[in-house]
């Protein structure tokens, strides 16, 4: 495993993380998209369907089974434990609009035409644009709290770190996984505008705020 | 290849 690949895992753990402990010490899911939490949930369940089916590593297990809960988790809680603090009328993004497409191209683009890999391909695809809902939510709301763009500055990180990962992977071992690096690409450039306010905004100790 | 067999990363 790459350092790369170390700290990206150890980012998408923080940003996890720090979504809960937001939540759950401000008890309220303010400002949060539940629809985009609601499908890293689907990208989780599709993407580890082999947890019980191919062994790789403990970490690797330990990882999954940390994604599927903690990712369950934070939708009860938006959901339901702090239903009451969802802006659910500022969550407006149409969830279909990128299902339907990450499903129709899991179904053209995959490695194999099985059940398991369509599932992984969706997964992957699915994880690309699964922030699109937030995005927009922090966009309308014009502004984001502190926290939230922590959370939201560690999730980009993570692929971005993963980029890394694969450009040392495929240099050192020859390994390479075109859906994968194509759609962390897309991720990553999908947080591109985030990552540009974060810097000039949030590092120097304002609040994030999009101009209009 | 690989790629059906052992997905290593997460």
């Amino acid at each position: 495993m790459t350092l790369f690949r170390l700290a990206g895992d150890l980012s998408h753990v923080l940003a996890i993380l720090l979504l809960l402990y937001k939540i759950w010490t401000t008890k309220s899911a303010a400002g949060i998209s539940g629809k985009t939490q609601l499908m890293f949930c689907m990208v989780y369940v599709t993407r580890y369907l082999d947890l019980f089916t191919s062994f790789i590593s403990v970490y690797n297990s330990t990882m999954k089974v940390l994604f599927i809960s903690a990712s369950v988790a934070t939708v009860y809680l938006i959901y339901f434990k702090f239903k009451a603090t969802y802006d659910g009328n500022h969550d407006t993004f149409r969830m279909e609009f990128v299902i339907v497409p990450a499903l129709i191209l899991a179904l053209i683009w995959n490695y194999a035409f099985t059940f398991f890999e369509i599932s992984w391909a969706f997964s992957i695809f699915l994880e690309a644009v699964a922030i699109l809902p937030q995005l927009f939510m922090v966009t309308k709301t014009g502004e984001a709290e502190n926290i939230t763009s922590h959370y939201l500055f560690a999730l980009g990180s993570y692929r971005a770190l993963y980029i890394l990962n694969w450009i040392d992977r495929y240099y050192f071992e020859g390994h390479w996984d075109p859906i994968a690096v194509t759609a962390g690409i897309v991720q990553t450039v999908l947080y591109g505008d985030f990552f540009y306010l974060y810097f000039t905004r949030v590092i120097k100790g304002r609040k994030l705020q999009v101009l209009p | 290849d690989t790629n059906t067999a052992a997905k290593d990363e997460l």
